[in-house]
């Protein structure tokens, strides 16, 4: 997958870090600091239409040259999360007991069309 | 659609082409509603008796380090494989108020907010205790945790035993997370020992008496057809 940069506006991952003191939950949010709230974005041509991720050899891209002049116009293909991993997560709660949970699919790792 | 004519992302995944200045105001407020959303909060907590922080760092440690001697030896506690798909896995350090004390019992109180509509499953429940070494460390120390009357356990330790004790608790934690009540009340009674059972019996102190449970939740509706 790629990550996005000013030269492609193709499909890619955005990564973007939230700290929790911009957000003033460091005090309940004990560990991690924050995270990365990556996100997905960028146009999914016909050619790259369904390709799980933009690491594609060239061959799939061939493939996908045929596979789009057979493509029904006007289907419509997204740029999405294709892979996504775990946040763990030491926080407290209203009673101020500590609570340890590791939080599944938080973090984007991966963008692909769909 | 964004303000400031930037360009409509694409519609079917509903992602705005964000502008730099949105950008930052937009993922804030996502990450917010993101991390409330997935630990089944209605808002964020207000930690109104903040913990010391040598009584956090102190539980912190025991609990890696009961986590490592348990990985180490399988002894009561087989290590934990992880919860299941349908399941958010756990673990809780709660820290004890002390209700009553007395020169040789005292009462320790535990506060839970059981998530509401949440069928909590306990796996692991342990109380540690930090005991004060009695004073003629002559006579054996005995420690005997109970709730509302019912013993829950008896510990003999030896006479020079200052430090930190751990009891398991697991079946009266069980109980009490099936049922509906939100306050655990526990009574310690240390025979043999000086003053009052536990050094850590004030809030303030990073001795405090703490219990550490591994739990998973399940919100009801999740339940998996298994085939």
């Amino acid at each position: 997958s790629l990550r996005c940069d000013q030269t492609s506006d193709l499909c890619c991952r955005k990564d973007y870090y939230v700290d929790f003191r911009d957000i003033g939950w460091n005090d309940w949010i004990i560990k991690p600091e924050g995270y990365q709230i990556n996100y997905c974005m960028g146009q999914c041509p016909p050619h790259v239409a369904s390709s799980p991720g933009m690491a594609s050899s060239s061959h799939t891209a061939v493939l996908n040259l045929i596979r789009a002049h057979n493509l029904q116009p006007g289907g419509q293909s997204c740029c999405v999360p294709t892979h996504r991993r775990p946040l763990s997560i030491l926080y407290f709660d209203r009673n101020s007991n500590i609570l340890k949970t590791d939080i599944p699919d938080m973090i984007v790792e991966a963008c692909g069309c769909s | 659609s964004v303000q400031g004519g930037g360009k409509p992302g694409c519609p079917a995944c509903r992602m705005p082409t964000l502008e730099p200045g949105t950008e930052r105001r937009f993922l804030l407020e996502l990450a917010k509603r993101q991390v409330l959303e997935k630990l089944h909060l209605m808002e964020r907590p207000n930690v109104t008796q903040p913990v010391p922080r040598l009584a956090v760092t102190n539980a912190l440690r025991h609990l890696h380090v009961g986590q490592a001697q348990r990985d180490r030896q399988p002894g009561p506690f087989a290590p934990w494989d992880g919860p299941e798909a349908d399941e958010l896995g756990y673990e809780i350090i709660s820290f004890a108020k002390t209700e009553f004390s007395s020169p040789s019992s005292m009462g320790l109180r535990f506060q839970f907010s059981q998530g509401t509509g949440q069928d909590v499953h306990i796996l692991q429940a342990q109380l540690w205790l930090y005991v004060r070494a009695p004073q003629s460390g002559l006579s054996p120390v005995t420690l005997r945790v109970s709730q509302a009357g019912a013993l829950l356990s008896e510990r003999q330790l030896e006479a020079r035993a200052g430090g930190w004790h751990t009891v398991s608790l697991l079946p009266a934690l069980q109980a009490f997370f099936r049922g509906q009540e939100k306050t655990l009340r526990l009574e310690l009674e240390c025979r043999g020992c000086q003053a009052n059972a536990t050094a850590g019996s004030d809030a303030g102190s990073s001795h405090q008496p703490f219990l550490v449970a591994k739990a998973t939740v399940r919100k009801p509706g999740q339940q998996v057809a298994k085939r």
